[in-house]
């Protein structure tokens, strides 16, 4: 769509129509193209114009940086499927390829071989795993994972949750209680609560994130799955009715696999 | 809800017992947004409307005393038929052993699905075999052995790539008696090629009688890119919508039935291998509908 020339209504249109089937939802779209045809010049290309308007929705974005505590505790929510424990090992990864220590907490006790999927992560990263088995308490293991952090002198330590649906109140429950341990085992906050968002979903993401925004105080997205058509568009309404910014970007399967977010690219990958 | 706004917008414009088409575009435009809102995706929501919207302007509409109710019927009435009509039972072929080949993108429920899929029909008195065909991802072989323990299906993973591991159960199935031979597969975007390729080769070597696809309920508009292209790549037989037991409105349901005409025999309702039902298109449309 970018290829300048005149801004007809039927372009407008197009524009509009991009941005839905980016997941920016109908209103939003709406929204985005009658503030853009307000303030457009002639001269400019309106595509340009729409991604401009797009990436500013991100300003002011805080932006990815490692937790600087001892240990600097990451916590990785979300619901079922959508990349988290795929993520922290790349995480893992980058954290290590800067040099820093990383412990890796299996809190995910209830899928099949969680354990073991985190444990793969962990040797190829070089971090050290927290484990203690399925059907454990994950408090517990949360618990043992700071105090073993603490004991190496670990600089961080990420957190693999179990994926569960924001409508089951028992289990965002659990989660509440996951971060209470530990805070009360670090003595204080939790540095990053890190929502794992999958690019390829619709609307219920927006119910997704404020869920757990409300429970355990996101802090940040983790956009997975930008490597395949689906552009993620429901981070806008995230950024925008719950100040929630992207931090991380993964663009595939692999350990390398993980980009710090840049509105400038994803506003044009957006309705390219 | 949708028809409180179809009342206000027939009630505005209404004058002298008869309908305006005009009236009719407004209603249409209430349900794009509401369709669009619920995650159908763009060009199914256009192509949908065009057809309720031809039945809206007969006659019997125009002139009805309740126009507002009857356009609701339409747009119901038209929705649970593209979503399959009335519910199917899942049915196999009479051939033995049965060959199913699960696929679809990242995270959406296969392994899960296998197991639920392996557990109801060992109690429908079948012998099934679960193979792990998919090597790629870090312990997905060991998920599905311990889901097939928790459930009392022998599961198999022999060869060192999928397409050894499809070969092999085959041959182990009419070995040990299995009459259902349940394969599972890696995640992987149609924008890959080599993983579509894979696919296909799979497909090739294995003669599945069903090729399933996951699709996850909370998919927003690229569900209908996807179910194109695996339509394109590996020809579907069906459908498998996941995770229905949230809160999405699971318009994704009605963008892959639209496009590729097969239908959803089942719907995932959790994580446990007893979480399996039958789909049935004409709560779907009311959930849609919201
Ligand atoms: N293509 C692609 N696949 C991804 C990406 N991130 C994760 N995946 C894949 O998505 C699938 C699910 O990833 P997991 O890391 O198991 O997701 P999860 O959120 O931990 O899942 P649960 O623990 O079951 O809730 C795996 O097949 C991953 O390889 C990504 O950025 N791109
Ligand atoms: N709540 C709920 N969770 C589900 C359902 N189906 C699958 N899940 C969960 O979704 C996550 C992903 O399921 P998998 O079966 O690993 O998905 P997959 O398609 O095999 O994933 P990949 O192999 O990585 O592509 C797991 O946490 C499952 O427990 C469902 O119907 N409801
Ligand atoms: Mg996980
Ligand atoms: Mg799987």
């Amino acid at each position: 769509l970018f290829r300048g020339g005149q801004a007809t209504e039927e372009t407008w249109r197009e524009l509009e129509d991009a941005l839905i089937r980016a997941d920016v939802g109908p209103a939003a779209a709406s929204a985005i193209v009658e503030r853009v045809k307000e303030s457009f010049q002639p001269t400019e290309d309106p595509a340009a114009v729409v991604a401009r308007e797009v990436a500013a929705t991100f300003d002011g974005n805080d932006r990815w940086e490692p937790p600087l505590g001892s240990p600097g505790i990451v916590m990785v929510v979300g619901v079922n499927g959508t990349g988290k424990t795929t993520t922290i090992g790349k995480l893992a990864h980058l954290l290590r390829q800067e040099g820093r220590s990383v412990s890796l907490a299996a809190s995910d006790t209830f899928r099949a071989a969680a354990g073991e999927q985190l444990d793969t992560w962990a040797t190829r990263a070089g971090a050290h795993l927290v484990a203690q088995g399925r059907g454990a308490d994950p408090g517990a293991v949360a618990f043992d994972a700071v105090r073993a952090a603490r004991a190496r002198g670990t600089d961080v330590l990420i957190v693999d949750t179990a994926g569960r649906l924001h409508t089951r109140q028992p289990l965002m429950d659990e989660l509440k209680k996951v971060k209470r341990v530990l805070e009360k085992a670090a003595g204080r906050p939790v540095d990053e609560v890190l929502l794992v968002l999958d690019a390829t979903t619709g609307q219920n993401g927006i119910a997704q994130a404020r869920a757990f925004t409300e429970a355990v105080e996101v802090t940040g997205v983790a956009l997975t799955k930008m490597d395949g058509t689906a552009r993620g568009g429901i981070v806008l309404a995230v950024r925008e009715e719950l100040g929630v910014p992207v931090k991380l970007v993964g663009t595939g399967e692999g350990q390398a696999d993980l980009a710090v977010f840049d509105a400038e690219s994803f506003a044009r990958r957006l309705i390219a | 809800t949708l028809n409180s706004r179809f009342n206000a917008v027939f009630r505005k414009l209404r004058s002298r017992g008869k309908l305006h088409p005009k009236q009719v575009d407004m209603a249409l435009a209430e349900i794009r947004t509401g369709l669009l809102d619920a995650d159908v995706a763009l060009d199914v929501v256009e192509d949908f409307l065009s057809r309720v919207r031809a039945r809206a302007l007969s006659d019997e509409v125009m002139r009805s005393l309740t126009p507002a109710q009857q356009v609701i019927k339409i747009v119901r009435d038209e929705l649970t038929t593209t979503l399959g009509g009335e519910h199917r039972p899942f049915k196999l072929p009479g051939v033995n052993p049965v060959v199913i080949m699960m696929a679809g993108v990242q995270g959406s429920g296969k392994t899960t699905h296998c197991a639920k899929l392996a557990l109801h029909l060992k109690e429908k008195g079948r012998q099934p075999l679960l193979v792990a065909a998919d090597l790629q991802r870090p312990a997905a072989v060991e998920q599905l052995f311990t889901l097939g323990g928790e459930i009392g299906v022998p599961v198999t993973s022999d060869g060192g790539d999928p397409v050894k591991v499809a070969k092999n159960a085959l041959k182990q199935a009419s070995r040990d008696g299995c009459n259902v031979v349940i394969i599972d597969t890696a995640g992987r975007f149609h924008v890959d090629p080599d993983m579509m390729k894979e696919a296909r080769r799979l497909k090739d070597v294995s003669h599945p009688h069903l090729v399933l696809m996951a699709c996850d309920s909370m998919t927003g508009q690229d569900a209908v890119v996807q179910a194109r292209a695996f339509m394109r790549e590996i020809d579907l037989d069906g459908f498998v919508l996941t995770k229905i037991d949230g809160d999405a409105r699971g318009g994704a349901a009605l963008s892959i039935t639209h496009e590729t005409g097969r239908p959803i025999f089942f719907a995932g309702t959790g994580e446990k291998p007893g979480d399996l039902e039958p789909f049935y298109p004409d709560r779907m449309a009311s959930r849609i509908l919201g």
